[in-house]
């Protein structure tokens, strides 16, 4: 494992870290996309079926089942929570579940490169995590106000897989027989998207003013 | 084959 996978899975969990303690310690998701969070946890369960058949690492094993338990916690949290379900802007979190599911799913039937059920699921979650944040970055557009943890956490999320493109570029060139087309080309889109939130986010920092977001 | 070395990722 490099430096660049190693720190991008950091900020991965940095940014659920981040995102728990906003959750618990404010008692409140006010500007998180419950939708978000729910596709992601959609694909940690498609992409992580293979976490006693096909051992990796202790590593591994471990980071997917931090990943599994702490995105179905916050997806309870919000959903369930007494306090914390009053906080949830449920009329801003329109985006449709459809429209990122439906695609990823006609593209994983598309391209899948073996038709088993776990490679058709694998490869549904890669398609899907490319565009999950989507509900998000709507949702902070609508936010007014929006606070630190929310734009740390989406920002963290962004940098994660900044990152992953570094570690692909790195394995690209260090091993033999590394060509992801897929997986790249997923993860470039997936990033792309967060382009535009970056560019708000530090003019904010550099400015020393409240992230907005235009609309 | 494609997909199988990403599998050691997260």
């Amino acid at each position: 494992m490099n430096v660049f996978r190693l720190a991008g899975d950091m900020m991965h969990l940095l940014s659920i870290v981040v995102l728990l303690l906003k959750i618990t310690g404010i008692k409140s998701c006010r500007g998180i996309s419950l939708k978000t969070q729910e596709l992601y946890l959609l694909v940690f369960i498609t992409r992580y079926l293979d976490i006693f058949t096909n051992f990796v690492s202790l590593y591994n094993t471990v980071m997917k089942l931090v990943f599994l338990g702490t995105s179905s916690a916050i997806v309870y949290y919000m959903r369930y929570d007494r306090i914390i379900k009053l906080t949830y802007d449920k009329e801003q979190d329109t985006f449709k579940y459809l429209l990122l599911v439906a695609p990823s799913a006609v593209l994983a039937l598309a391209t899948s490169h073996v038709y088993t059920v776990l490679e058709v699921l694998w490869t549904f979650s890669i398609y899907l995590e490319a565009v999950a944040i989507m509900p998000q970055l709507v949702l902070l557009q609508r936010t007014q106000n929006i606070d630190n943890l929310t734009g740390n956490y989406v920002f963290l999320l962004g940098s994660y897989r900044g990152l992953y493109i570094l570690n692909w570029i790195y394995r690209f060139f260090t091993e033999k027989h590394y060509r992801q087309w897929l997986v790249w080309t997923c993860g470039v889109v997936q990033t792309i998207i967060y382009c535009d939130f970056f560019y708000y986010y530090f003019l904010s920092w550099q400015n020393n003013e409240k992230l907005a977001l235009p609309a | 084959g494609s997909g199988k070395a990403s599998k050691d990722e997260l």
